[in-house]
Parts: C-alpha cells; sequence; structure tokens
C-alpha cells in the first residue's frame, strides 16, 4: 500500500467519525442527507459482497465491515431522528440508481467465458456501485446549497470525502505507473466523482474558511 | 491472466 491510498483511507475512515460525532453530539441530523447516506450504504453493500470470497488483507476486511456497519448505523439514526423534517433532501435518487444499474450491465469487468455465474453478477454490482458512488454525493451536495445554516462539521465531513477522493486519483497514478496496476472504470468513475467535489470546496472555501477566526 | 489485476482497494 501506497502513502497516498493510506492518506486517502484515513480520511474516507475520518469523514465517518466526523459523520457520527454531529449526529451523536448535536443529537440533530439537520444538514445531512438521509438520500447520500442510504446511497453509500447501498454502495458499500454491492461492493463488499467479495467480504466472503476474496480475502485480501485484515485491513481491507476490517475496513469493508467497518464502512457497512457505520454506514447502516447512520442511515438507521438519521432516518430515525425526529428533529430532522429533511424537507430540503429533494434529489430524485432514481436519475442516479437506475443509469448506474443500466451501465453497470453494459460497462463491467466481467468474463463470461470463466469465473461462475455469480462471479459475474459480483463484477455487474462492483462496477453499480462505482457508478453510484461517483455520484451518490449529489443529494447531499444540494441541501448544503439551500441551507443556510449548514454546521461547520458536516462541511468538514465532505471535505474529507473529498481530499479521500483526490487521494485515491494520485493512488492509481502512482499504481498505474509503479505496478501496472489499472482498472479504467473506476478511475474514470473516480475522476468524475472528484470533479464533483470540486463544487464544493468552492462552497466549502467561501462558507467555512473565509469564517474561521484568525 | 485476466484483463484486470484483482481488486485490493476499498
Amino acid at each position: 500500500m501506497n502513502i497516498f491510498r493510506f492518506v486517502g483511507d484515513m480520511s474516507h475512515l475520518a469523514s465517518f467519525f466526523l459523520l457520527l460525532a454531529k449526529l451523536i453530539y448535536t443529537k440533530s441530523s439537520t444538514g445531512v442527507s438521509l438520500k447520500t447516506q442510504a446511497l453509500y450504504l447501498t454502495v458499500f453493500v454491492c461492493r463488499y459482497l467479495d467480504l466472503l470470497v476474496a480475502f485480501v488483507s485484515w485491513y481491507n476486511e476490517l475496513m469493508k465491515i467497518f464502512f457497512i456497519a457505520a454506514s447502516a448505523y447512520i442511515v438507521y439514526v438519521v432516518a430515525t431522528s425526529t428533529r430532522n423534517s429533511n424537507a430540503s433532501d429533494t434529489y430524485r435518487v432514481e436519475f442516479l440508481v437506475i443509469p448506474a444499474l443500466v451501465l453497470a450491465c453494459f460497462v463491467n469487468e466481467t468474463h463470461w467465458s470463466k469465473g461462475g455465474w455469480s462471479l459475474n453478477v459480483m463484477e455487474i454490482l462492483w462496477a453499480f456501485s462505482i457508478y453510484l458512488e461517483a455520484v451518490a454525493v449529489l443529494p447531499q451536495l444540494k441541501m448544503l446549497h439551500q441551507l443556510e445554516d449548514t454546521t461547520n462539521i458536516t462541511m468538514h465531513y465532505m471535505a474529507s470525502l473529498g481530499i479521500y477522493r483526490a487521494f485515491y486519483l494520485l493512488n492509481w497514478v502512482y499504481r498505474l505507473y509503479y505496478e501496472g496496476y489499472w482498472h479504467p472504470i473506476a478511475v474514470v468513475a473516480g475522476i468524475v466523482q472528484t470533479l464533483l467535489y470540486a463544487d464544493f470546496f468552492i462552497l466549502y472555501y467561501q462558507s467555512v474558511l473565509l469564517r474561521l477566526p484568525s | 491472466a485476466s484483463l484486470a489485476p484483482a481488486k485490493d482497494e476499498l
């Protein structure tokens, strides 16, 4: 594992703790998009089905289990939060899920000539999870643009997700150069996803960093 | 060998 991927993973991990801290300490899920969190849960469940059949390392196994468990818990907390009407969580997620699923059926890493039926279904679900992750932040972005009183911790949560994406891009450059490791589906989707965060970072700069006490 | 190397990322 190179430093770029490790920093990316740690930033991803930090994003979970930031969101959990916001939910637990403010006792409010205001400003948190249930739709984005439900999409992330879908992403992790679809992608980490290989948890059961492909052991890579304890690091990977534990991170996968944590990502699924933490996102499930976050979805549960936000969904059952009584103090959050989430009237602004209005993104039409079917416009994200259906195209991602259709694209995954046609553009994936399946090899029907070999491997079992179930392994190829897992490849389709892997591609689906990659495409869905790329756009899963859109409901949250829409909420941030509509809400006036977004808490800083929600913004820091988004920033850590953006840092995670940026470092994964560096990781892929490194791995392509030094290892020949190259998953074009993940890389293209990762670039799209990182570009979506560029929009957020402009907002972050204006609303958080410019307001920091000197 | 498969077209793509094994997926070992998160």
